[in-house]
């Protein structure tokens, strides 16, 4: 048996291995895909293809774009929700998805 | 018997940690799909309309949308320079990013939710590296649900 | 009262980061009802 859990634990580490390489690669891939510049200017959705997606249709959609590393806070007040955005890096944009 | 304990231990830990890190690499791939798709009808649509849509009926990624019931009153207070915003809601909300729009809007073909046609699959396929291959198939599968 | 912070404004960051505030607004959302309508707390047993 303790032979055998041996053999077991050295394919779980060479799977885990492979797994870490993979995933490195395709976080790497990832990056170089949304920050190429062609893709950079190929890459939104129309207000339509996001009316799409929300069910019920006729909910408030608000869109925020913030630069990198922008703090968001969610707390749970005694009333209601409050939700607070920081940004360090330049000027959040936040606006309403229209209906139509 | 301690020592085959301890490996039994040790056997059940690093399982726990290579289902973790599956997750995470079919997220990965998701998106890297999600991405491609995307980029790949926009090209479309614009060379069919021979130009790009309008700048306002666009919403270029990285983003995140709140939605929320019309009946939610939003108090908004907002500094100058558009660093700070605080919104108080008194309803409920939903937060998601644009990988989850994404995702809503078919650009991973499904794979999100192992619902994947053979056809939806080839062009899946066609989008990731040939040794990311076998792990979308298996996704088409519905690995993700067994994970 | 619970708290949570995110950092956005990268692409494609984990996939359930707003999964915990969604869940936190959505639980707390019906307790927040409850109170309000106020029918939550069980009534005490009548004695027989």
């Amino acid at each position: 048996r303790f032979q055998k859990l041996q053999h077991e634990l050295s394919e779980l580490t060479e799977a885990e291995e492979k797994l870490d390489e993979l995933i490195n690669k395709s976080s790497l891939q990832l990056r170089l895909l949304t920050e190429d510049t062609h893709n950079k200017k190929l890459s939104y959705i129309r207000c339509q293809d996001l009316r799409n997606t929300v069910d019920p249709p006729d909910q408030i959609v608000m869109v925020i774009r913030a630069p990198p590393e922008t703090q968001m806070q969610v707390s749970e007040p005694s009333e209601g929700y409050q939700i607070s955005l920081k940004s360090s890096n330049g000027p959040i944009d936040v606006f309403l998805c229209p209906e139509d | 018997a301690q020592e085959c304990q301890d490996l039994e231990a040790e056997r059940k830990r690093r399982l726990e940690r290579i289902k973790h890190k599956q997750s995470q690499l079919q997220e990965l791939i998701l998106q890297q799909i999600a991405f491609k798709n995307l980029v790949q009808r926009n090209r479309q649509m614009e060379l069919q309309n021979n130009r790009p849509p309008p700048a306002n009926t666009v919403i270029h990624l990285p983003f995140i949308i709140i939605n929320t019931s019309k009946r939610t009153v939003i108090d908004c207070s907002i500094s100058n320079d558009k660093f700070e915003y605080l919104f108080n809601f008194d309803n409920m909300f939903e937060i998601h990013d644009d990988v989850e729009v994404l995702k809503r809007m078919g650009m991973a073909f499904g794979l999100e939710a192992g619902r994947c046609s053979a056809d939806q699959l080839k062009i899946a396929k066609t989008l990731v590296p040939k040794v990311l291959q076998p792990y979308v198939t298996k996704m088409a599968q519905g690995a993700i649900n067994q994970l | 009262r619970s708290r949570i912070l995110v950092s956005i404004g990268e692409s494609f960051g984990s996939a359930d980061k707003f999964q915990k505030i969604n869940q936190m607004v959505s639980s707390t959302d019906r307790s927040l009802k409850r109170s309000l309508e106020g029918g939550s707390t069980p009534k005490p047993l009548k004695r027989l």
